[in-house]
């Protein structure tokens, strides 16, 4: 699969922006988190699409986004 | 409560329902 570029989102509609950012997100989170990881995409989802874009080249700069996104989602839930 | 709801789930294939951008 080939990386996701800023110039292939940018040819894109926002809500398909989004979607395209979750499929590539997704897998990895559900290596990550796989009970929640339909609901930590969706709160990554959140983030800028640029800084999406820079998270999805660096794992180690994900992984702790990942697990920013957990503990809140943990929190919220209790 | 609403906020049961947050975040909105992401399901691989199926069309994004949370928001475009912020």
């Amino acid at each position: 699969q080939e990386p996701l570029t800023a110039s292939m989102l940018a040819a894109a509609p926002p809500q398909e922006q989004k979607q395209m950012l979750g499929e590539r997100l997704y897998p990895l989170i559900l290596a990550m988190h796989p009970s929640l990881a339909g609901k930590i995409t969706g709160m990554l989802l959140e983030i800028d699409n640029s800084e999406l874009l820079l998270l999805l080249e660096s794992p180690e700069s994900l992984h702790s986004k990942i697990e920013e996104a957990v503990a809140v989602l943990q929190a919220h839930q209790i | 409560s609403s906020s049961v709801n947050w975040p909105p789930e992401f399901r691989p294939g199926e069309p994004w329902k949370g928001y475009p951008n912020i």
